[in-house]
């Protein structure tokens, strides 16, 4: 699967934006939150797709916003 | 109250409707 980047990303529509890099993040996540990936991959992707094209590129930006999402999950469902 | 659906789930190869404005 070749790399997803910011002129690939613009060139697809909007609605299938957010798909692209929920198909590439989830897999990421998956693999440190098997029970979570879904959930985490859904609020991950209500951010910027700048930032979501930064994290597919950065495992430590990825990981500290899956930390993020994990605290906020876990406040919501308390 | 919290919404109890939230956060929207992304499930691979089914289309993310998570988000409502785009």
């Amino acid at each position: 699967q070749e790399p997803l980047d910011a002129t690939m990303l613009a060139s697809a529509p909007l609605m299938d934006q957010k798909q692209l890099l929920g198909e590439r993040l989830y897999p990421l996540i998956q693999a440190y939150h098997p029970n979570l990936a879904g959930k985490i991959t859904g609020m991950l992707l209500e951010m910027d797709n700048t930032e979501l094209l930064h994290m597919l590129e950065s495992p430590e930006s990825l990981h500290a916003k899956v930390d993020e999402a994990i605290a906020v999950l876990k406040a919501h469902q308390a | 109250g919290n919404n109890i659906n939230w956060p929207p789930e992304f499930c691979p190869g089914v289309p993310w409707k998570g988000l409502q404005n785009i």
